[in-house]
Parts: structure tokens; C-alpha cells; sequence
């Protein structure tokens, strides 16, 4: 499960 | 990407566009503060580190590079260029934000979520942009009267946290595992630090009369 992390944020 | 998170990055472009065309048409920096504008400059190039390693979308890296590159261009403007350097309120401007830069670098090397050198910068990046507004809001009190377009410069740059709260709210309860105290936490005390200036904007706003803070 990919999961998306925090860092995809500004 | 959810609405807040868009919300949030927009309101927080607008907020340096706002800056830059004060700077621009104005040819003045008057009110506004050289050591926050070099902690922001700190703050997105720690953060964005993995701008060159990590591709995550066109979004993503754009409004990376339009960040790091206005935060410099600012701090260059204000430092160098010949009309607008004039107007900078040096002798108002005297926070040590050297100190928070310290404080928040031994903070980010206690805690981290991995000890590595990108998550600790990344940390560090955090921490320092929830105290970077100190020394503008120090310098705004100190000259009391604010213009209009520093005055909607602050209350731009608090609003864009604040959406961002409302985004980690709605990633908390619409993805399982997301869990990011240091963000969380740090967001709340960088939109709280805004708070006296929130509601001194809106009294400013109700009685439509100038924004003045309380020395």
C-alpha cells in the first residue's frame, strides 16, 4: 500500500 | 492533493505575490522584516532538499522552485538593490533570529522521524517556519502603523497554515496510517503565533479604519 507521505506536501 | 491543501498553497502564493508587488510598485520594504524573509529563504531550502531527488508531481516541484526562488529574490531585493534597500527599517528589525535558527536545529536533531540528514533538515524546516513570522510581527508592533498591503502580506502567510490544519484533518480521517505530530504541532503553534495579529486585522477590517497594533 502506497503510502503517501507527508513529504508530497509544501 | 485535497481542497484545503490547495487552498493553503494558494493562499500562500498570494501571499508572496502580495509581498512582491509591494516591493515592486512601492520601490520600499518599509514594514517589513529582512530576518523573516532570510528564515523563509532557510526554511524552503531545507525543505525542498529532495527537489532534485524526489519527482513527485509537476505541482509539486513547480511551486517548489517559485518558492525557493521568490523567498531569495526578496531577501536579495532587500540586501541589495539600490532604491529598496534604502527604505529598510534596520534599526526596527533587531530580532536575533539567529537564535531561533539555533533553537530550532537542536530541536530537529531531538526530534525527527528518522535520523537522517534529509528528515532532519526536513524537521528543522518545521520547526523554524512555525517561529519565521516572530521578527516581522516584532517589527510591525514596533512601527506601529501597518500598510495595507504588509497588513494583507501577514494575514495571508497565517492563513495558508491554517488551511493546512484543515487539510491534516481530513487526511487523518480519510487515510489510514497518516500520522505527522511534527507538522501538526508545529502548524498549530505557527497559526496560533498569528492569533493577536488575526484579531487586531479583523477589528482593523470591521471598523474599516487602519491596522494598528498595540506597541
Amino acid at each position: 500500500l502506497l503510502e503517501e507521505s507527508i513529504k508530497d506536501e509544501l | 492533493m485535497n481542497v484545503f491543501r490547495f487552498a493553503g498553497d494558494m493562499t500562500h502564493l498570494i501571499s508572496i505575490l502580495v509581498l512582491l508587488l509591494k516591493i515592486y510598485t512601492t520601490k520600499s520594504c518599509s514594514g517589513i522584516s529582512l530576518k523573516t524573509q532570510e528564515l523563509y529563504a532557510v526554511v524552503f531550502v531545507t525543505r525542498y532538499l529532495d527537489l532534485v531527488t524526489d519527482f513527485i508531481s509537476v505541482y509539486n516541484t513547480v511551486m517548489k522552485v517559485v518558492f525557493i526562488s521568490s523567498s531569495l529574490a526578496i531577501v536579495w531585493c532587500i540586501r541589495r538593490h539600490k532604491v529598496v534597500r534604502r527604505s529598510y527599517d534596520k534599526e526596527l528589525d533587531t530580532f536575533r533570529h539567529w537564535l531561533l535558527v539555533g533553537a530550532c536545529a537542536v530541536l530537529a536533531l531531538v526530534v525527527h522521524e528518522k535520523f537522517s540528514f534529509q528528515e532532519v533538515c526536513w524537521a528543522f524546516s518545521i520547526y523554524l517556519e512555525a517561529v519565521a513570522i516572530l521578527p516581522q510581527l516584532v517589527l510591525l508592533q514596533r512601527s506601529g502603523n501597518v500598510d495595507n498591503l504588509t497588513g494583507q502580506y501577514v494575514f495571508f502567510l497565517g492563513a495558508y497554515r491554517a488551511f493546512y490544519i484543515l487539510n491534516w484533518i481530513y487526511r487523518y480521517y480519510s487515510e489510514q496510517h497518516f500520522t505527522r505530530w511534527i507538522s501538526c504541532v508545529s502548524g498549530i503553534v505557527q497559526t496560533a503565533l498569528y492569533a493577536d495579529f488575526f484579531y487586531y486585522y479583523f477589528i482593523s477590517w470591521k471598523n474599516n479604519s487602519k491596522l494598528q497594533l498595540p506597541a
